[in-house]
């Protein structure tokens, strides 16, 4: 999918 | 030893459908004061996160931490033995193999019991920051999937974009480009009310598939809750009276 981000870009690991 | 028991079983039975095309396999968290999962769809663009809290079970008893791991799709199988009004309880001894989930109908006298074998996943846990939303916008559930089911046929992507006057939801593909607009309403009819609460105006693009896999969750509430952040993945969240919360995390997608 072009342009879709990750959204473990913005929620880190614990 | 842990056992929980629903008076309302189809509240559960809803919620399984609501994330099951979204994630697979998902460990559940057992805790003395409530149930609660996190998982991320398999292309990690999405999360669920769903707390139930134990005030809202008829009765509930976990002594200690616990972590179920559970097949969704098999659940959802399962839980298509439950009638609409059945109570649903779950039980898991200590170091389960399998979660029994027993669905009782008072009236009709029908008893039926499974017992799910438990898997070990390998999940990550992620951190979800504290946000403070600058957009939040109520708006009822039924009219939201609407809005993203209809915008689904013309456009993969859509535009949400808050100011304090109103959101508005807009779509541009190959058969042209529009825009459904929804201002601050707070009329008497509490369905028809749409409340904006914006402290900074937020321009974001989301796919609408997943908007349309989240909204399987209106059945749970009247009123879907959009927040929004600039910097933020949208959560789309849901009030399950009396017993938690079932949220949905979306990542933006960036313009090319």
């Amino acid at each position: 999918m072009s342009g879709q981000q990750s959204i473990m870009k913005f929620f880190g690991s614990k | 030893m842990f056992e929980a028991k629903l008076t309302e079983g189809l509240i559960l039975k809803k919620i399984v459908e609501s994330i099951k095309d979204i994630v697979t396999d998902v460990n559940i968290d057992i805790s003395p004061s409530g149930i609660s999962l996190q998982a991320m769809d398999s292309s990690h663009v999405a999360l669920v996160s769903l707390n139930l809290s134990m005030d809202g079970f008829e009765h509930y008893r976990a002594d200690t931490n616990m972590v179920l791991g559970v097949s969704i799709a098999n659940l959802a199988k399962v839980m298509k033995l439950a009638d609409n009004n059945d109570q649903i309880t779950l039980q898991a001894d200590q170091e389960a193999t399998h979660l029994k989930i027993i669905f009782e109908n008072p009236k009709t006298e029908r008893t039926t019991e499974f017992n799910l074998n438990l898997i070990t996943i390998d999940s990550e846990h992620l951190a979800i920051p504290e946000t403070e939303y600058s957009s939040v916008v109520t708006i009822n559930s039924g009219e939201f999937s609407k809005i993203c089911k209809e915008l689904f046929s013309l456009s993969e992507t859509v535009q949400i974009t808050t100011n304090t006057d109103y959101v508005q939801f807009s779509v541009e593909g190959e058969v042209g480009s529009g825009q459904v607009r929804l201002g601050h309403n707070d009329s008497e009819k509490k369905e028809d009310q749409t409340i904006l609460e914006v402290s900074e105006s937020v321009q974001q693009q989301f796919a609408i598939r997943y908007l349309n896999m989240f909204n399987k969750a209106s059945t749970l509430s009247s009123f879907t809750r959009l927040c929004l952040h600039q910097e933020q993945p949208l959560v789309v969240e849901f009030k399950i009276d009396n017993l938690g919360v079932l949220k949905y995390f979306l990542a933006p997608k960036i313009s090319d």
